[in-house]
């Protein structure tokens, strides 16, 4: 089995490559990407080859071959559909970020039950009452929703996803939601974050 | 080095201590943690084994003594002050968040350069002009800071944090931000985690 954070730096590779390919440049080595991105050499070698042999010994890898080749192992050579539940601060958030569109991850339809939020445009995409759910995200073949209501709605949010065929949730509410094994489910929580970062400062503030 | 993946993982059996403590459960075995929080009971026991021995074999671990270890380890025996630059819609979502206070992550600062939100008030902090950033977080003995403005002025945020003190930064603006290496610096990209749900079903849906 890949390590979780092997997949979550590959996608910091990604994006990295992105750059470099833009700026014109043909091949990089993994010294290279291991400053960009800010980990080791060696840990930016060990991380590709769970996939296969890219590069060439003394060369270095060709850039546009080998993002094409992560993007491939990510799931990103096509476009994802995503529907965002709840136009909350968190939602409108994520429903602006153009980090998303960037990597595929189009937002197809966002609902919410407040009156207030219906009718909303956000991006060419109207806000519609959340009974409508298990109507429009299949016509819109939406494959991923992503929940950001308070966690007490989010386990009947999390079920009309789940109703309406979704193969996958990103779940920010607080709390364990049951889905069935066919579905991946990941929850998000930003304190983790800092934690991780409390953790890093533990030997320095001692 | 520890990895990162297992201080993510303690995180979050530490958010099921807290819950199962509530309940008033004395004792609790690897296999529970692991059910609870969906890994397994061997990859439980390897990150804890980092860290020392903390259960006994055959009876398990005692829920308070193993929490309380925990949240040593993870620096959150006190609490943190953080102070947050840009209320936008990501950094509203964030300074109402429950979840922060409840974990030790106090937000005593809020700064924006906008005067449409200068002086709003949210949960008992005013949000003040980013001019004065470098005077109010040292006085609030600040230890870390989250940007959430926009790419552009991230960097000139950063620069004032650390010149104001602060020993660790969480940035979410999608830019690779220069901070001295005494200063631990986390960035946060959601779409990350979408990525790792496209990942888990690339075999799925091939
Ligand atoms: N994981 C994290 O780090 C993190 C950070 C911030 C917020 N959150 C969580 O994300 C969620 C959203 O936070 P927020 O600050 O945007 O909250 P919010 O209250 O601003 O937004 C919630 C939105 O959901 C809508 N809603 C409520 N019930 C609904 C239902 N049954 N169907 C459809 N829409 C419904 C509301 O009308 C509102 O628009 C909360 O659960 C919060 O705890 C998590
Ligand atoms: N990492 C992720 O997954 C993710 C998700 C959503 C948004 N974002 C990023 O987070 C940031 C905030 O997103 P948003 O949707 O809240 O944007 P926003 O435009 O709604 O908010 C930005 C806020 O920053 C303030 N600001 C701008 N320049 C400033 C300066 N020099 N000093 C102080 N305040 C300043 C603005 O007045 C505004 O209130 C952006 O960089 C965005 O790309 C990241």
């Amino acid at each position: 089995k890949i390590p979780e954070a092997t997949i979550m730096r590959l996608s910091v590779y990604s994006r990295y490559l992105t750059e470099i390919d833009r700026k014109g440049i043909i091949t990089i080595s993994s010294g290279d990407i291991a400053e960009g991105v800010g980990v080791s050499p060696a840990q930016v070698r060990k991380d590709l080859a769970y996939f296969g042999e890219f590069g060439i010994r003394g060369v270095g890898y060709n850039v546009k071959d080998l993002h094409r080749n992560i993007l491939k192992i990510l799931g990103l050579s096509n476009e994802w559909s995503v529907c965002l539940v709840g136009l909350g601060n968190l939602g409108l958030a994520l429903s602006t970020y153009r980090g998303f569109r960037e990597r595929g991850f189009i937002i197809t339809s966002i609902f919410d039950n407040d009156p207030e939020k219906i009718g909303i445009v956000i991006d060419g995409i109207e806000v519609l009452p959340v009974d409508l759910l298990e109507e429009i995200v299949p016509q819109r073949h939406t494959q991923i929703g992503a929940i950001t209501v308070p966690s007490s709605s989010a386990q009947i949010i999390a079920d009309k996803l789940v109703k309406s065929g979704v193969k996958a949730i990103l779940n920010f509410a607080p709390v364990v939601l049951n889905v069935p094994p066919e579905v991946e489910l990941r929850n998000v929580d930003l304190s983790v974050n800092l934690e991780v970062l409390t953790f890093n400062l533990g030997g320095k503030m001692a």
